[in-house]
Protein backbone atom coordinates (compact mmCIF):
# COMPACT_ATOMS: atom_id res chain seq x y z
CA UNK A 1 0.00 0.00 0.00
CA UNK A 2 1.36 3.53 -1.14
CA UNK A 3 1.24 6.04 1.87
CA UNK A 4 1.18 9.67 1.47
CA UNK A 5 2.84 10.98 5.19
CA UNK A 6 3.79 14.48 4.64
CA UNK A 7 2.60 14.82 1.78
CA UNK A 8 0.87 18.24 0.68
CA UNK A 9 -1.27 18.98 -1.96
CA UNK A 10 -0.47 22.78 -2.68
CA UNK A 11 -2.83 25.48 -4.64
CA UNK A 12 -0.71 27.60 -6.89
CA UNK A 13 -2.53 30.87 -8.87
CA UNK A 14 -0.45 31.74 -11.62
CA UNK A 15 -0.54 35.55 -12.88
CA UNK A 16 0.76 34.99 -15.82
CA UNK A 17 0.89 32.51 -19.02
CA UNK A 18 4.76 32.63 -18.57
CA UNK A 19 3.98 31.17 -15.37
CA UNK A 20 1.70 28.61 -16.31
CA UNK A 21 4.34 27.89 -17.99
CA UNK A 22 6.55 27.48 -15.49
CA UNK A 23 4.27 25.12 -13.38
CA UNK A 24 4.00 22.95 -16.78
CA UNK A 25 7.44 22.65 -17.02
CA UNK A 26 7.65 21.40 -13.53
CA UNK A 27 5.06 18.47 -14.08
CA UNK A 28 7.52 17.37 -16.46
CA UNK A 29 10.31 16.88 -14.53
CA UNK A 30 9.66 13.54 -13.60
CA UNK A 31 12.11 13.37 -10.52
CA UNK A 32 10.05 16.30 -8.51
CA UNK A 33 7.29 13.41 -9.15
CA UNK A 34 4.87 16.43 -9.15
CA UNK A 35 0.62 15.46 -9.67
CA UNK A 36 -1.07 18.24 -10.97
CA UNK A 37 -4.86 17.41 -9.74
CA UNK A 38 -6.15 20.62 -11.13
CA UNK A 39 -3.96 21.66 -13.79
CA UNK A 40 -2.40 25.06 -14.61
CA UNK A 41 -4.85 26.67 -17.07
CA UNK A 42 -5.32 30.46 -17.34
CA UNK A 43 -3.74 33.25 -15.05
CA UNK A 44 -5.59 33.73 -11.99
CA UNK A 45 -6.86 30.44 -12.29
CA UNK A 46 -5.89 28.05 -9.15
CA UNK A 47 -4.02 24.56 -10.32
CA UNK A 48 -3.44 21.95 -7.61
CA UNK A 49 -0.27 19.60 -6.89
CA UNK A 50 0.24 17.18 -5.04
CA UNK A 51 4.07 16.92 -3.92
CA UNK A 52 5.68 14.41 -2.42
CA UNK A 53 7.01 15.16 1.55
CA UNK A 54 10.66 14.52 0.19
CA UNK A 55 10.06 16.75 -2.77
CA UNK A 56 8.39 19.33 -0.88
CA UNK A 57 11.62 21.96 -0.19
CA UNK A 58 12.57 22.09 -4.25
CA UNK A 59 9.27 22.38 -4.96
CA UNK A 60 8.57 25.24 -2.47
CA UNK A 61 11.97 26.93 -3.60
CA UNK A 62 11.13 26.56 -7.38
CA UNK A 63 7.62 28.34 -6.71
CA UNK A 64 9.14 31.45 -4.26
CA UNK A 65 12.16 31.77 -6.53
CA UNK A 66 9.81 32.47 -9.91
CA UNK A 67 7.56 34.58 -7.72
CA UNK A 68 4.35 32.40 -7.99
CA UNK A 69 2.12 32.39 -5.53
CA UNK A 70 0.81 29.36 -3.64
CA UNK A 71 -0.91 27.92 -0.43
CA UNK A 72 -1.08 24.60 1.30
CA UNK A 73 -4.31 22.96 0.47
CA UNK A 74 -3.96 20.03 2.25
CA UNK A 75 -1.21 19.72 4.70
CA UNK A 76 -0.93 16.02 5.23
CA UNK A 77 -2.53 13.78 2.91
CA UNK A 78 -2.10 10.85 4.88
CA UNK A 79 -4.01 11.99 7.64
CA UNK A 80 -6.87 12.86 5.11
CA UNK A 81 -6.88 9.13 3.48
CA UNK A 82 -7.10 7.88 7.30
CA UNK A 83 -9.93 9.67 7.99
CA UNK A 84 -11.73 8.38 4.44
CA UNK A 85 -10.77 4.84 5.33
CA UNK A 86 -11.90 5.34 8.98
CA UNK A 87 -15.84 6.54 7.69
CA UNK A 88 -16.02 3.98 5.20
CA UNK A 89 -15.38 1.35 7.78
CA UNK A 90 -17.76 3.16 9.76
CA UNK A 91 -20.69 3.20 7.55
CA UNK A 92 -19.70 -0.74 6.58
CA UNK A 93 -20.70 -1.57 10.41
CA UNK B 1 -30.05 -11.39 3.50
CA UNK B 2 -32.27 -9.62 0.72
CA UNK B 3 -31.57 -6.19 0.11
CA UNK B 4 -33.00 -3.30 -1.48
CA UNK B 5 -31.74 -0.70 -3.88
CA UNK B 6 -32.49 2.24 -1.76
CA UNK B 7 -31.37 0.38 1.44
CA UNK B 8 -28.05 1.48 -0.05
CA UNK B 9 -25.89 4.24 1.89
CA UNK B 10 -25.61 6.49 -0.83
CA UNK B 11 -23.79 9.09 1.65
CA UNK B 12 -20.64 6.27 1.80
CA UNK B 13 -17.75 5.92 -0.68
CA UNK B 14 -17.70 1.88 -1.79
CA UNK B 15 -16.17 -0.64 -2.75
CA UNK B 16 -15.65 -2.40 -6.51
CA UNK B 17 -17.81 -5.16 -4.71
CA UNK B 18 -20.16 -2.97 -3.09
CA UNK B 19 -20.71 -1.32 -6.33
CA UNK B 20 -21.33 -4.15 -8.62
CA UNK B 21 -23.82 -5.91 -5.66
CA UNK B 22 -26.00 -2.90 -5.48
CA UNK B 23 -26.21 -3.24 -9.72
CA UNK B 24 -27.98 -6.39 -9.25
CA UNK B 25 -29.81 -5.02 -6.48
CA UNK B 26 -31.13 -2.08 -8.63
CA UNK B 27 -32.39 -4.42 -11.31
CA UNK B 28 -34.01 -6.85 -9.20
CA UNK B 29 -35.69 -4.21 -7.63
CA UNK B 30 -36.77 -2.63 -11.22
CA UNK B 31 -36.83 -5.30 -13.63
CA UNK B 32 -39.11 -3.42 -15.96
CA UNK B 33 -36.72 -0.74 -16.59
CA UNK B 34 -33.40 -1.14 -15.87
CA UNK B 35 -30.96 -4.32 -16.72
CA UNK B 36 -27.07 -4.64 -16.53
CA UNK B 37 -25.25 -6.02 -19.98
CA UNK B 38 -22.04 -6.35 -19.81
CA UNK B 39 -19.34 -4.48 -22.57
CA UNK B 40 -16.11 -5.85 -22.33
CA UNK B 41 -13.77 -6.71 -19.91
CA UNK B 42 -11.03 -4.38 -18.32
CA UNK B 43 -7.14 -4.77 -18.85
CA UNK B 44 -7.43 -7.17 -15.69
CA UNK B 45 -10.14 -9.24 -16.97
CA UNK B 46 -12.80 -7.49 -14.32
CA UNK B 47 -16.39 -7.12 -16.23
CA UNK B 48 -17.39 -4.03 -17.46
CA UNK B 49 -20.99 -3.31 -16.86
CA UNK B 50 -23.75 -0.88 -18.05
CA UNK B 51 -26.87 -0.62 -16.99
CA UNK B 52 -29.80 0.06 -19.22
CA UNK B 53 -32.43 2.22 -18.64
CA UNK B 54 -35.23 1.29 -21.04
CA UNK B 55 -38.96 0.98 -21.39
CA UNK B 56 -38.90 -0.83 -24.53
CA UNK B 57 -39.05 -0.22 -28.60
CA UNK B 58 -36.15 -0.96 -30.67
CA UNK B 59 -33.03 0.99 -30.75
CA UNK B 60 -34.55 4.17 -29.10
CA UNK B 61 -32.10 7.13 -29.33
CA UNK B 62 -30.23 6.91 -26.26
CA UNK B 63 -27.91 8.77 -24.12
CA UNK B 64 -24.37 7.36 -22.59
CA UNK B 65 -23.08 8.29 -19.45
CA UNK B 66 -20.15 7.71 -17.50
CA UNK B 67 -18.71 8.11 -14.27
CA UNK B 68 -15.04 7.06 -12.87
CA UNK B 69 -12.81 7.07 -15.74
CA UNK B 70 -10.47 8.34 -14.08
CA UNK B 71 -10.47 6.08 -10.47
CA UNK B 72 -9.58 8.41 -7.75
CA UNK B 73 -12.28 10.90 -8.64
CA UNK B 74 -14.68 9.14 -5.96
CA UNK B 75 -17.19 11.51 -6.08
CA UNK B 76 -17.89 10.61 -9.57
CA UNK B 77 -18.80 6.91 -9.32
CA UNK B 78 -20.52 8.15 -5.81
CA UNK B 79 -23.22 10.39 -8.01
CA UNK B 80 -23.34 7.64 -9.89
CA UNK B 81 -24.48 5.18 -8.03
CA UNK B 82 -26.88 7.95 -6.49
CA UNK B 83 -28.19 9.43 -10.10
CA UNK B 84 -28.94 5.51 -11.65
CA UNK B 85 -30.72 4.87 -8.37
CA UNK B 86 -32.66 8.70 -8.89
CA UNK B 87 -33.48 7.61 -12.37
CA UNK B 88 -35.29 4.16 -11.53
CA UNK B 89 -37.11 5.71 -8.80
CA UNK B 90 -38.29 8.66 -9.95
CA UNK B 91 -39.76 6.81 -13.15
CA UNK B 92 -43.70 6.33 -13.12
CA UNK B 93 -42.94 9.24 -10.47
CA UNK B 94 -41.60 12.02 -11.41
CA UNK B 95 -43.45 13.34 -15.40
CA UNK B 96 -40.03 14.80 -16.54
CA UNK B 97 -38.71 11.63 -15.91
CA UNK B 98 -40.99 9.32 -16.96
CA UNK B 99 -41.61 11.06 -20.01
CA UNK B 100 -37.51 10.97 -21.09
CA UNK B 101 -37.31 7.28 -20.36
CA UNK B 102 -40.74 6.66 -22.30
CA UNK B 103 -39.08 7.89 -25.06
CA UNK B 104 -35.29 7.31 -24.85
CA UNK B 105 -33.20 4.75 -23.89
CA UNK B 106 -29.63 5.65 -20.98
CA UNK B 107 -26.65 3.45 -21.05
CA UNK B 108 -25.13 4.43 -17.51
CA UNK B 109 -21.18 2.94 -17.22
CA UNK B 110 -20.71 3.87 -13.20
CA UNK B 111 -17.21 2.47 -12.86
CA UNK B 112 -15.79 2.99 -16.55
CA UNK B 113 -11.94 2.02 -14.95
CA UNK B 114 -12.67 -0.68 -12.40
CA UNK B 115 -8.49 -2.15 -12.79
CA UNK B 116 -8.02 1.70 -11.10
CA UNK B 117 -10.91 1.75 -9.00
CA UNK B 118 -10.14 -1.81 -7.69
CA UNK B 119 -6.51 -0.33 -7.19
CA UNK B 120 -6.99 3.03 -5.25
CA UNK B 121 -8.79 0.72 -2.74
CA UNK B 122 -6.09 -1.50 -2.33
CA UNK B 123 -3.04 -0.20 -3.16
CA UNK B 124 -2.88 3.78 -4.10
CA UNK B 125 -5.72 5.92 -3.69
CA UNK B 126 -5.08 8.70 -5.74
CA UNK B 127 -4.65 6.47 -8.75
CA UNK B 128 -5.92 7.98 -12.19
CA UNK B 129 -5.17 5.60 -14.85
CA UNK B 130 -5.69 1.78 -16.03
CA UNK B 131 -3.70 -0.90 -14.69
CA UNK B 132 -2.12 -2.07 -18.05
CA UNK B 133 1.61 -2.41 -18.62
CA UNK B 134 3.53 -1.04 -20.60
CA UNK B 135 6.12 -1.82 -22.45
CA UNK B 136 10.01 -0.84 -22.00
CA UNK B 137 8.34 1.18 -19.13
CA UNK B 138 8.36 0.09 -15.86
CA UNK B 139 5.24 2.44 -15.12
CA UNK B 140 2.08 1.51 -15.12
CA UNK B 141 -1.18 2.78 -17.28
CA UNK B 142 -2.64 4.50 -19.45
CA UNK B 143 -5.17 7.74 -19.21
CA UNK B 144 -7.96 6.61 -20.39
CA UNK B 145 -9.17 10.25 -21.26
CA UNK B 146 -6.48 10.78 -23.59
CA UNK B 147 -6.78 7.43 -25.52
CA UNK B 148 -9.55 7.95 -27.54
CA UNK B 149 -9.29 8.75 -31.63
CA UNK B 150 -9.64 12.67 -31.75
CA UNK B 151 -6.16 14.08 -31.92
CA UNK B 152 -4.82 11.44 -30.14
CA UNK B 153 -0.85 12.46 -28.95
CA UNK B 154 -1.59 15.85 -29.67
CA UNK B 155 -1.35 18.93 -27.30
CA UNK B 156 -2.40 17.83 -23.42
CA UNK B 157 -1.43 14.58 -23.44
CA UNK B 158 1.69 12.72 -22.94
CA UNK B 159 4.10 10.31 -24.73
CA UNK B 160 5.92 9.51 -21.20
CA UNK B 161 4.32 5.93 -19.60
CA UNK B 162 5.07 7.75 -16.29
CA UNK B 163 2.99 10.74 -16.96
CA UNK B 164 -0.78 11.28 -15.45
CA UNK B 165 -1.34 12.04 -19.08
CA UNK B 166 0.34 9.15 -20.49
CA UNK B 167 -1.94 8.85 -24.19
CA UNK B 168 -1.11 5.09 -25.07
CA UNK B 169 0.53 3.27 -27.25
CA UNK B 170 -2.29 3.69 -29.91
CA UNK B 171 -5.43 5.28 -29.83
CA UNK B 172 -8.41 2.51 -27.85
CA UNK B 173 -5.47 0.59 -26.79
CA UNK B 174 -7.06 0.21 -23.37
CA UNK B 175 -10.16 -2.40 -23.29
CA UNK B 176 -11.66 0.43 -20.79
CA UNK B 177 -11.82 2.64 -23.63
CA UNK B 178 -12.23 0.43 -26.87
CA UNK B 179 -14.88 -1.29 -25.22
CA UNK B 180 -17.23 1.45 -25.09
CA UNK B 181 -16.16 2.69 -28.73
CA UNK B 182 -17.69 -0.92 -30.21
CA UNK B 183 -20.67 -0.69 -27.31
CA UNK B 184 -21.51 3.07 -29.27
CA UNK B 185 -20.88 2.27 -32.83
CA UNK B 186 -22.68 -1.02 -33.07
CA UNK B 187 -25.48 0.58 -30.91
CA UNK B 188 -25.37 3.56 -33.81
CA UNK B 189 -28.18 5.45 -32.22
CA UNK B 190 -25.99 7.38 -29.51
CA UNK B 191 -27.62 11.21 -29.90
CA UNK B 192 -25.57 12.00 -26.09
CA UNK B 193 -22.66 11.27 -24.51
CA UNK B 194 -21.97 13.01 -21.04
CA UNK B 195 -18.49 12.07 -19.54
CA UNK B 196 -18.23 12.79 -15.43
CA UNK B 197 -15.34 13.94 -14.07
CA UNK B 198 -14.15 16.01 -11.02
CA UNK B 199 -13.25 18.25 -9.25
CA UNK B 200 -13.24 21.59 -11.12
CA UNK B 201 -16.65 22.68 -11.50
CA UNK B 202 -16.73 23.02 -15.01
CA UNK B 203 -19.20 21.65 -17.93
CA UNK B 204 -17.26 21.26 -21.12
CA UNK B 205 -18.10 20.13 -24.44
CA UNK B 206 -15.93 20.06 -27.82
CA UNK B 207 -13.45 20.63 -29.11
CA UNK B 208 -10.28 19.71 -27.23
CA UNK B 209 -7.68 18.85 -29.29
CA UNK B 210 -8.49 22.62 -31.65
CA UNK B 211 -9.40 25.64 -30.86
CA UNK B 212 -11.53 25.61 -33.73
CA UNK B 213 -15.35 25.78 -32.68
CA UNK B 214 -17.26 23.20 -33.35
CA UNK B 215 -19.94 23.36 -35.64
CA UNK B 216 -23.28 23.29 -33.00
CA UNK B 217 -21.02 25.50 -30.62
CA UNK B 218 -23.78 27.76 -30.25
CA UNK B 219 -25.98 25.08 -28.96
CA UNK B 220 -23.86 23.04 -26.97
CA UNK B 221 -22.83 26.44 -25.43
CA UNK B 222 -26.65 28.23 -24.32
CA UNK B 223 -27.63 24.43 -23.42
CA UNK B 224 -24.07 24.65 -20.95
CA UNK B 225 -25.05 28.16 -19.60
CA UNK B 226 -28.53 26.98 -18.86
CA UNK B 227 -27.38 23.61 -16.89
CA UNK B 228 -24.63 25.14 -14.73
CA UNK B 229 -27.08 28.13 -13.71
CA UNK B 230 -30.00 25.09 -13.07
CA UNK B 231 -26.92 23.44 -11.16
CA UNK B 232 -26.14 26.56 -9.10
CA UNK B 233 -29.75 27.38 -8.07
CA UNK B 234 -29.54 24.41 -5.70
CA UNK B 235 -26.88 25.45 -3.27
CA UNK B 236 -24.84 28.13 -5.59
CA UNK B 237 -22.33 25.96 -6.65
CA UNK B 238 -20.10 28.12 -9.27
CA UNK B 239 -19.50 26.55 -12.57
CA UNK B 240 -17.38 27.78 -15.32
CA UNK B 241 -18.69 26.14 -19.24
CA UNK B 242 -17.61 26.49 -22.48
CA UNK B 243 -15.37 24.47 -24.78
CA UNK B 244 -12.53 22.24 -23.66
CA UNK B 245 -9.93 24.12 -25.68
CA UNK B 246 -11.32 27.37 -24.36
CA UNK B 247 -11.87 26.85 -20.27
CA UNK B 248 -8.94 24.70 -19.28
CA UNK B 249 -6.49 24.14 -22.34
CA UNK B 250 -5.55 21.68 -25.39
CA UNK B 251 -6.26 18.37 -24.66
CA UNK B 252 -6.73 15.91 -27.17
CA UNK B 253 -7.75 12.05 -27.86
CA UNK B 254 -10.50 12.59 -25.05
CA UNK B 255 -13.56 10.66 -24.73
CA UNK B 256 -16.29 13.56 -25.52
CA UNK B 257 -14.39 14.87 -28.69
CA UNK B 258 -14.47 11.18 -30.22
CA UNK B 259 -17.89 11.34 -29.73
CA UNK B 260 -18.60 14.48 -31.14
CA UNK B 261 -16.45 13.49 -34.41
CA UNK B 262 -18.53 9.94 -34.47
CA UNK B 263 -21.91 11.79 -34.71
CA UNK B 264 -22.37 12.46 -30.98
CA UNK B 265 -23.72 16.07 -31.14
CA UNK B 266 -24.50 16.30 -27.45
CA UNK B 267 -21.18 15.26 -25.99
CA UNK B 268 -20.51 16.73 -22.65
CA UNK B 269 -17.61 16.32 -20.04
CA UNK B 270 -18.86 17.48 -16.63
CA UNK B 271 -16.01 18.67 -13.40
CA UNK B 272 -18.07 17.89 -10.40
CA UNK B 273 -17.76 19.80 -7.46
CA UNK B 274 -14.81 20.34 -4.67
CA UNK B 275 -14.69 23.53 -2.57
CA UNK B 276 -11.25 23.73 -2.80
CA UNK B 277 -10.15 21.78 0.07
CA UNK B 278 -10.19 18.67 -0.20
CA UNK B 279 -9.69 17.49 -3.98
CA UNK B 280 -9.83 14.17 -4.76
CA UNK B 281 -10.46 13.29 -1.35
CA UNK B 282 -13.76 15.11 -0.50
CA UNK B 283 -15.76 13.67 2.59
CA UNK B 284 -18.26 11.41 1.93
CA UNK B 285 -21.16 14.25 3.65
CA UNK B 286 -19.98 16.29 0.24
CA UNK B 287 -21.73 12.75 -1.95
CA UNK B 288 -25.32 13.49 -1.91
CA UNK B 289 -25.00 18.08 -2.12
CA UNK B 290 -22.72 17.19 -5.20
CA UNK B 291 -24.88 14.57 -6.71
CA UNK B 292 -28.16 16.39 -6.15
CA UNK B 293 -27.27 19.90 -7.58
CA UNK B 294 -25.75 17.62 -10.69
CA UNK B 295 -29.11 16.28 -11.33
CA UNK B 296 -30.71 19.46 -12.78
CA UNK B 297 -27.67 19.86 -14.94
CA UNK B 298 -28.32 16.75 -16.00
CA UNK B 299 -31.43 16.25 -16.53
CA UNK B 300 -31.24 19.89 -18.74
CA UNK B 301 -29.12 18.05 -21.19
CA UNK B 302 -31.11 15.00 -21.05
CA UNK B 303 -34.66 16.92 -21.83
CA UNK B 304 -33.09 18.83 -24.78
CA UNK B 305 -31.97 15.29 -26.47
CA UNK B 306 -35.23 14.39 -25.96
CA UNK B 307 -36.88 17.20 -27.32
CA UNK B 308 -34.59 18.01 -30.34
CA UNK B 309 -34.12 14.90 -32.15
CA UNK B 310 -31.92 15.18 -34.66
Amino acid sequence: EQLFVGDQVLRVVASSEEQIALLRALGEQVELQVDFWRDPTKPGRPADLRVPFSRLQAVKIFLESHGISYSIMIEDVQQLLDEEKRTMMLSRR
Amino acid sequence: MERRANQFNFASYHTLEEIYDWMDTLVADHPNLVSKIQIGESYEKRPLYVLKFSTGGSNRPAVWLDTGIHSREWVTQATGVWTANKLAEDYGHDPTVTSLLDTVDIFFEIVTNPDGYAFTHSSNRLWRKTRSINAGSSCIGVDPNRNWDAGFGDAGSSSNPCSETYHGPYAHSESEVKSIVDFIKSHGNVKALISIHSYSQMLMFPYGYKRTPAPDHEELNELAKKAVSDLAAVYGTKYTYGSIADTIYLAAGTTVDWAYENGVKYSYTFELRDTGRYGFLLPSSQIIPTATETWPALLDILVHVQQHPY
